[in-house]
């Protein structure tokens, strides 16, 4: 238990949440999908914005720390918003409000979006 | 990622879940955490998609991220994805896709259309199944009947295996981490003994939300790259999630 991998004895009685391994709980919110797309997320942004833009800061603070001179990021920010075309309805209309109400470049929402096929690299 | 799909004494359908992300991506050396994993904790949100006022499905997702790694259709089925790693990866997917061969689907808009269009376990079986995908995936589906739970490991182009509940054979649940279920999982990194070993001792008469969320919790199920835990019955339609910390001594992964 106080060796790698740390397996403990099976846990009970650990609902409802609480303790060190209860963070927080997750607060809800409605998305109207009869809104039109890019109008979808405002409110969440909106809420969010400050968490998001600290995230992906620490995306591009990672990817500066690959390649110092800053292209990588400048790679994301001029090529990916030519992806957030070629992405189908209505992700790409989606991606491009979330962009425009949270301020982030929208390369970097682009590559927030399809991080689970980059990551594979 | 660890996702447990459940069926109890009572032939309920349970699905609990470890969203697991951030690895090699920054170590903080202080405070022993992964740092995107930090950043993503409070962008934790649960969504309530509605048209017409009405709930189409909900989902626990990451703010900003309108793909679905997480996601109930109340009364119809459940579904989570966790990440297969395979040589024939995302960046091929990605290259063809640049190179304008676009007949393959991003996994999270997979899993969100899945959700907002499928109304059956078998219909979002066939889909996930079927569907070419730019990386492979590991797709975990709950449904509304006895029996109706399943683990469809996807490469990009096949589906390469199928394993559901069989309740003849006395599978009354399934579980998937990363690795192939017909494979052992890398030593380093086995979360599927423990969380099997905690199933198997809770049993099929005690399982629920409750004792579901006691193993997602026990280490090293849960370690420092668990964001948060969601626990789903579709009976209800009920989704529930927490966000989560690991006390050291706590694996990295």
């Amino acid at each position: 238990q106080f060796v790698p991998p740390f397996t403990e004895d099976c846990r009970s009685h650990m609902y409802p949440p609480n303790g060190p391994t209860f963070r927080g709980a997750v607060a809800w919110y409605t998305v109207d999908l009869d809104l039109p797309p890019s109008k979808r997320w405002n409110t969440l942004i909106a809420d969010k914005k400050t968490d998001l833009v600290t995230m992906i800061q620490a995306i591009r603070d990672l990817a500066d720390a690959f390649v110092p001179s800053g292209r990588l990021v400048e790679l994301v920010d001029v090529t990916l918003p030519l992806m957030a075309n070629t992405l189908p309805d209505p992700f790409s209309e989606e991606i491009k409000g979330i962009a425009a109400v949270s301020g982030i470049p929208l390369g970097e929402v682009v590559l927030f979006n399809i991080f689970y096929e980059v990551f594979t690299v | 990622c660890t996702s447990i799909v459940a069926e109890d004494d009572k032939g309920n359908l349970l699905h609990g879940r470890n969203l697991d992300f951030g690895l090699f991506m920054g170590w903080d050396v202080k405070n022993k955490s992964w740092i995107i994993s930090e950043k993503l904790k409070p962008l934790v949100v649960n969504l309530d998609f509605k048209r017409n006022n009405q709930t189409v499905f909900k989902s626990t997702n990451f703010a900003g991220y309108v793909g679905m790694l997480t996601g109930i259709k109340p009364h119809t089925f459940t579904l989570t994805m966790n990440e297969r790693f395979s040589l024939d990866g995302g960046y091929i997917g990605i290259l063809e896709w640049i190179l304008g061969q676009r007949d393959g689907m991003w996994m999270s808009f997979l899993t969100r259309s899945v959700l907002e269009n499928a109304n059956s376990y078998e219909e979002a079986k066939t889909r996930l199944a079927t569907t070419k995908l730019l990386a492979p995936a590991y797709f975990i589906l709950g449904g509304n009947q006895t029996g109706q739970g399943c683990i469809i490991t996807r490469s990009r182009t096949l589906s390469i295996d199928l394993l559901e509940i069989d309740l003849k054979l006395n599978r009354w649940y399934v579980l998937e981490t990363n690795y192939d279920h017909w494979e052992q999982p890398l030593f380093l990194d086995d979360r599927r003994t423990p969380a099997m070993k905690c199933m198997n001792q809770v049993t099929q008469k005690n399982i629920s939300l409750k004792t579901m969320y006691d193993i997602l919790s026990t280490k090293p199920v849960l370690n420092k790259l668990t964001t948060y835990t969601t626990l789903m019955q579709v009976s209800t339609g009920n989704l529930e999630s927490y966000i989560r910390d690991c006390p050291n001594p706590c694996m990295p992964w």
